[in-house]
């Protein structure tokens, strides 16, 4: 790794970001999403914490730009030049300038927004170029990434760390104070071929896979998975749950079980829960369900019941009419009955026993087949 | 910031050409000075091109052979690969 001449970095760990304007090419969700994501990326390794600012200065102004765009540093045109950042300090130093020539895209089949910007807020934060061809900070950009299996290569980690050092303690979900919080779970058990799980979520940027009275918490940017009981967390919340799901623009986790769910959002119970399933719309004949998940760009939400689903409307608050439709005929390749599914990076991951069927949306196709337990790096 | 001036080849640019910016652009190579002086290994040129050959995980041939050529063309991060 290296890091600019004179090693310039950021004073203070608590730094503002402002997201200036926005491409055309994605949802305004899906950029402010890459963004965090990207954040996030360097704050899991150090003791950096940012927040996001909506108007005025911010320390790190990230904008959208083509050609010419005032800082004497034109980009130029589709390919080449993707994006450029300026070092920690004042005015224009900090910032992220995206070229908007080339063809920004949540997955790879055009210029991931999120990989490019983990790699310039790199630059924001202090960091130059590395000759490490696995390194983040490598300057040559690599469609092929695999984005469900992204993270920091040590050199990274070494080179941000060389500026702010580890991070402290606290995790990004604050945890409720019991006696153990992070438990050691029987070391075959999280690596083993047979692993199945309850539910599966999304949460913050982290995954979720439940089992019985505990979860495996991932974070992309960590190799190992930590593992916590349910109830250290989130006390009232049921073990061997049915299904869990993220609705991101609510900051909202819903835990499903029999027939009944809960809400949370980050380590908060919210009030007034549980509640009936069928306060959602599913038919009283519907006693539980086996798994759901939310399609934050579509923002629909998908209850999948046996060899059925139902999906509800997140922005209408109802479900839908003409359902419920087989699961077969809408995800075909998903046939066996759905334990779990998560959706990230585009995709949805379908998890049946210790199978997992990664499913390509646009494709309509199942993509890839996996462990159950393949996001822990065994 | 870095001075860079005009990011890449466009259009009618030779290789010589695509890699004098490269060079200029990524790897602190004085700008615009006639650089090439034939066959003389001791070239500024020279030089710049086996330290960007070396920073990017390829062979330090000092020519500007398919491989480099190969890795100029891709899609890359417009700050400089080495400071001022």
């Amino acid at each position: 790794f290296s890091t600019f001449p004179g090693s310039p970095k950021w004073k203070e760990n608590h730094l503002t970001y402002r997201i200036v304007n926005y491409t055309p090419d994605l949802p305004k969700e899906s950029v402010d999403s890459a963004i965090e994501k990207a954040l996030k990326v360097w704050e899991e390794v150090t003791p950096l914490k940012f927040s996001r600012r909506w108007e005025g200065e911010a320390d790190i102004m990230i904008s959208f730009a083509a050609g010419e765009h005032g800082d004497f540093i034109p980009f130029d045109g589709p390919g080449l030049v993707l994006a450029h950042a300026y070092a920690p300090g004042l005015g224009i130093n900090g910032d992220a300038h995206f070229d908007d020539d080339e063809q920004w895209t949540e997955d790879t089949t055009g210029t991931n927004l999120f990989l490019v910007a983990a790699h310039e807020l790199g630059h924001s934060l202090g960091l130059f170029h590395s000759a490490k061809p696995e390194a983040l900070m490598y300057p040559v950009y690599k469609f092929s990434a695999d984005l469900a299996r992204f993270r920091l290569s040590q050199d990274d980690v070494d080179g941000i760390q060389s500026l702010y050092g580890p991070p402290t303690a606290s995790p990004a979900v604050p945890v409720v104070p019991t006696k153990a919080n992070s438990l050691e779970p029987e070391s075959s058990l999280t690596c083993s071929p047979a692993l199945s799980f309850d539910a599966v979520s999304t949460l913050r940027g982290e995954f979720l896979f439940f089992k019985d009275r505990y979860f495996w918490r991932q974070s992309l940017r960590t190799p190992e998975p930590g593992f916590y009981l349910i109830s250290s967390f989130w006390p009232s919340l049921p073990s061997s749950m049915d299904a869990a799901y993220e609705v991101t623009n609510r900051d909202t986790v819903f835990i499903f079980k029999g027939d009944q769910f809960w809400a949370v959002r980050g380590h908060e119970e919210q009030a007034g829960y549980p509640k009936s399933i069928h306060t959602l719309g599913l038919p009283t004949t519907v006693g539980k369900i086996d798994a759901a998940v939310s399609d934050k760009e579509k923002k629909k939400t998908y209850f999948f019941v046996e060899d059925q689903y139902w999906r509800f409307d997140e922005k209408k608050q109802s479900m839908e009419p003409g359902f419920p439709r087989k699961i077969a005929a809408d995800f075909p390749g998903v046939d066996s009955k759905v334990d779990a599914v998560f959706e990230a990076f585009g995709f949805f991951y379908f998890f049946s026993g210790s199978s997992q069927l990664e499913f390509d949306p646009n494709a309509k196709k199942v993509s890839h087949v996996l462990k159950s337990n393949s996001w822990f790096n065994c | 910031s870095y001075p860079l001036h005009g990011g890449s080849a466009r259009g009618g640019d030779t290789d010589m050409e695509l890699l004098q910016k490269y060079l200029e652009n990524y790897y602190g190579l004085a700008r615009g000075v006639k650089q090439f002086v034939k066959n003389k290994d001791s070239s500024p040129i020279v030089k710049k091109i086996q330290e960007m050959q070396k920073f990017l995980g390829l062979e330090m041939t000092g020519k500007l052979d398919s491989s480099t050529m190969d890795v100029m063309l891709k899609p890359r991060c417009g700050v400089p690969d080495v400071g001022a």
